[in-house]
């Protein structure tokens, strides 16, 4: 058997940029210091999670290509967290 | 369905509106018939009522802006951010801004129709947050929906009576449409309109509802057809890949459309005598294309054809019946696809696997096999 490694596909810092204003403006993201960021579980795996939980997508936590699809989807200005209300 | 929160509703039952200005991309009437119908979508199931005012200030101020409009929630020119409005409450609360950098419609989907919009936003100034039901009115995407066919799913219903309770004034002898629901795909005695590839997917088909699954999901992702597809029919009869031409054909009725990616084929929908089936097949209900053989298999009542897709021909011999090939199939083929080499053919609630050079039946599945219940 022959192993393959495959390249994932990179995320350009435009769309990083692009998707932590989204999980800003809709996922209340903030930018928080600590343990919990040095345990290497970023406010930003967390809140992709939970913006992939909430739409039914796969949850990776991470930028995948239909997180990011979702993400450019025309849509409502309303965040769909409470507490950014 | 989800509120803002317990306080965050009107006290009142007769809410005021008002239309501080025009979107140039409509006529005045049709923005005006637009917002009234949008609020009418919430008054037909809830005590609720709204009085139109044209001066001062009413309960729900509705505007036109674009970018930075004074609540410190600037807009973001054409596309992403469409509209936002605001909880019930004094001062903005319960107002509604639409981005007039968008392309509003009165019912086309060049653009994004302004009722559809409107009604959305108006469930956030009546006290709903976003629900995370696809297909529910206040799903934070916006996707086309015809206006002139529109009921509120049962999702936004639940929602609203939660809130307001429901309409006490309504007419118990008229019958309103059933509101839709979202069917749930583990429902083992769902039967599927469709199912096709799709580079490497396999798509679920229900109304208005496809069930996307690939190898490394756990679960499908469900969403709405015209998310993925804006232009597609709902409720079809059949769907099948050709990986050769990277198309997905739709059916439904004698019509068939075809989508490369999420982009529709030009020249598309085309008529079932496109596909070499005789002007007399007004429907077909499955369709199986044969990677081996290069034959799409179109499956109508009890018999089948195959149509050869390189010669563009019907082939000759067909129709024949669906239990000489398929032993153990006796009832109407509701759906049909190819996966690693196997044939599945779906009759009710069942799910046939084949090998389709031998027609030897392997075993029988239940329908939710793929969608990992």
């Amino acid at each position: 058997t022959a192993v393959l490694s495959v390249p994932l596909s990179e995320v350009s810092m435009e769309d990083e940029s692009f998707a932590k204003n989204y999980l800003k403006k809709f996922f209340n993201l903030t930018e928080e210091e600590g343990p919990a960021v040095r345990r290497g579980i970023s406010p930003l795996n967390k809140k992709l999670a939970e913006m992939q939980r909430f739409f039914g997508l796969k949850i990776t936590g991470s930028l995948d290509a239909d997180t990011l699809a979702m993400m450019k989807k025309p849509r409502c200005g309303v965040p769909d967290e409470q507490v950014a209300r | 369905f989800s509120i803002f929160g317990n306080n965050f509703k009107w006290q009142k039952r007769s809410l005021t509106y008002r239309i501080e200005n025009y979107t140039p991309d409509m006529s005045v009437a049709e923005v005006d018939y637009s917002i009234d119908k949008a609020l009418q979508v919430w008054a037909k199931v809830t005590p609720l009522k709204f009085q139109r005012i044209y001066s001062g200030i009413a309960d729900i101020m509705i505007s036109f802006v674009r970018w930075e409009h004074g609540d410190y929630n600037s807009f973001d020119g054409p596309g992403k951010t469409l509209a936002h409005a605001f909880a019930p409450g004094d001062g903005l609360g319960g107002d509604a801004h639409f981005d007039d950098d968008e392309f509003f419609t009165f019912r086309s989907n060049r653009g994004v129709v302004l009722f559809i919009v409107a009604a959305h936003e108006f469930g956030h100034s009546l006290g709903l947050a976003h629900s995370s039901v696809p297909g529910a009115l206040m799903y934070p995407t916006y996707s086309y929906r015809n206006p002139d066919t529109f009921v509120l799913p049962q999702d936004d219903v639940r929602g609203i009576q939660y809130l307001y309770g429901s309409n006490s004034r309504k007419d118990p002898s008229v019958d309103d449409p059933k509101p839709p629901t979202t069917p749930d795909v583990c429902d083992s005695t769902m039967v599927l309109d469709a199912v096709t590839t799709h580079r490497g997917e396999i798509i679920f088909f229900k109304d208005s509802f496809l069930w996307r699954s690939y190898p490394q999901s756990q679960t499908p992702q469900q969403s709405l057809i015209r998310s993925l597809w804006p232009s597609a029919p709902v409720d079809i009869d059949a769907a099948y890949e050709n990986r050769q031409l990277d198309t997905v054909f739709l059916f439904k009725g004698r019509k068939v459309w075809a989508f490369t990616g999420n982009q529709p084929v030009r020249g598309y929908p085309k008529t079932l005598t496109a596909f070499g089936l005789p002007k007399a097949v007004r429907k077909v209900d499955a369709a199986l294309h044969d990677v081996n053989s290069g034959k799409t298999l179109f499956f109508v009542g009890n018999s089948y054809f195959s149509y050869d897709e390189s010669r563009k021909t019907m082939e000759q011999g067909y129709p024949r019946l669906v239990n000489q090939a398929f032993t153990g199939l006796t009832r109407r083929v509701t759906a049909a696809f190819q996966h690693k080499g196997f044939t599945y053919i779906y009759s009710g609630p069942y799910m046939y696997e084949y090998d389709l050079g031998t027609g030897t039946l392997h075993r029988v599945l239940r329908n939710s096999y793929f969608l990992r219940c």
